[in-house]
C-alpha cells in the first residue's frame, strides 16, 4: 500500500512540470526510503532521473515496493485539477491498475479525488555511477534560465567554456552571435545569488539548445542549479529538492 | 560539430 501526502499540492505539479516535455512515458518506482523515477527522452540524447525523499512529503508510507507506470501527459491534466495550496496524496495499493490522487482543501473542507489509469511502460532502468567530473558550478537558476533562452535564438547548439574564474556560454547562428560571460563571487547578503566554480580542468563542450530549454523548466524547484561538466561523461544540471532532486544528464555534441 | 551520442552509451545497464 503506498499513501504519499505533499503538504501543498504545487510541489508535485512543479515537479512534473520540470520533466513532462522532454520525457512521456515514466515509471515511478516507490519504495519505503521515497520515490524515484527515471526516463530518456525519445532522441535518447538526455536522460532524467528524479529522486523525492521521505522528507519531502507530509506523511509517507509505502509497505511494498511498488512500480507506477504513468503517462505524464495524463498525470499534469489531473494535476491542475487541484488548487496549489491543496495537500495531495497518491494513493496505489500493493498491484495496482491505477493510483488515486485526493487533493483536499482543508480550509473549505473540499475534497477531489482522481484516478489515473496506470500503464505497462518497459523502459531500462541505468545505473548512474558518480560520473568524475572536470568542473562543478553552482549559480542562479533564474540566470540560468536566462542565459540559455536568450542565446537559443541565436543557435541551435550552445558551447559552454569554463576556464579557471570565467564561465562564458556561447551561441553563433546564421543571423548572429551571443555571449555570456560570468565571474564567480559570492553575495553574503543573499547566498542563493551567488555563482561558485569549482574548477578541476578547463572545459570547452557544445550541447543542443532544445535539451537546454527543456532542462530549464526545473528552475521552478529551485532557486540554484547544479552544473557539473565533463569532457569525457554527459553534463550533469540538477535542481535540489528539499529532500531529494531532479536531475537532468545531456550528452555533448561532439567533433572528431 | 557531430550529433551527440546516445545517452545509454555512458551508462551501464542495471
Amino acid at each position: 500500500m503506498l499513501e504519499a501526502k505533499f503538504q501543498e499540492a504545487s510541489l508535485f505539479k512543479r515537479i512534473i512540470d520540470g520533466f513532462k516535455d522532454c520525457v512521456q512515458l515514466v515509471n515511478f518506482q516507490c519504495k519505503e526510503d521515497g520515490i524515484i523515477a527515471q526516463a530518456v527522452d525519445d532522441s535518447r540524447v538526455l536522460l532524467v532521473s528524479l529522486e523525492i525523499g521521505v522528507e519531502a512529503f507530509q506523511d509517507y508510507r509505502c509497505d511494498h515496493p511498488v512500480t507506477l507506470g504513468m503517462d505524464l501527459s495524463s498525470l499534469s491534466k489531473i494535476l491542475r485539477c487541484g488548487n496549489n495550496t491543496d495537500t495531495l496524496t497518491l494513493i496505489a495499493d500493493d498491484t495496482p491498475d491505477a493510483i488515486i490522487l485526493l487533493f483536499e482543501d482543508t480550509k473549505k473542507d473540499r475534497i477531489s479525488e482522481y484516478s489515473l489509469k496506470l500503464m505497462d511502460i518497459d523502459a531500462d532502468f541505468l545505473k548512474i555511477e558518480d560520473l568524475q567530473y572536470d568542473t562543478t558550478l553552482m549559480m542562479p537558476s533564474a540566470e540560468f534560465s536566462k542565459t540559455v533562452r536568450d542565446l537559443s535564438q541565436l543557435s541551435d547548439s550552445l558551447n559552454i567554456l569554463v576556464t579557471k574564474e570565467t564561465i562564458k556560454f556561447v551561441a553563433t547562428g546564421d543571423v548572429g552571435s551571443g555571449s555570456v560571460i560570468l565571474k564567480p563571487f559570492i553575495n553574503m547578503e543573499n547566498p542563493d545569488e551567488s555563482i561558485k566554480l569549482d574548477m578541476d580542468q578547463p572545459v570547452d563542450l557544445t550541447f543542443g539548445s532544445k535539451y537546454l530549454q527543456d532542462i530549464v523548466k526545473g528552475s521552478a524547484l529551485s532557486n540554484k542549479i547544479g552544473i557539473r561538466l565533463s569532457s569525457e561523461a554527459p553534463a550533469l544540471f540538477q535542481f535540489d529538492l528539499s529532500s531529494g532532486f531532479l536531475q537532468f544528464f545531456l550528452a555533448p555534441k561532439f567533433d572528431d | 560539430i557531430f550529433p551527440q551520442k546516445p545517452i545509454p552509451t555512458y551508462f551501464t545497464q542495471k
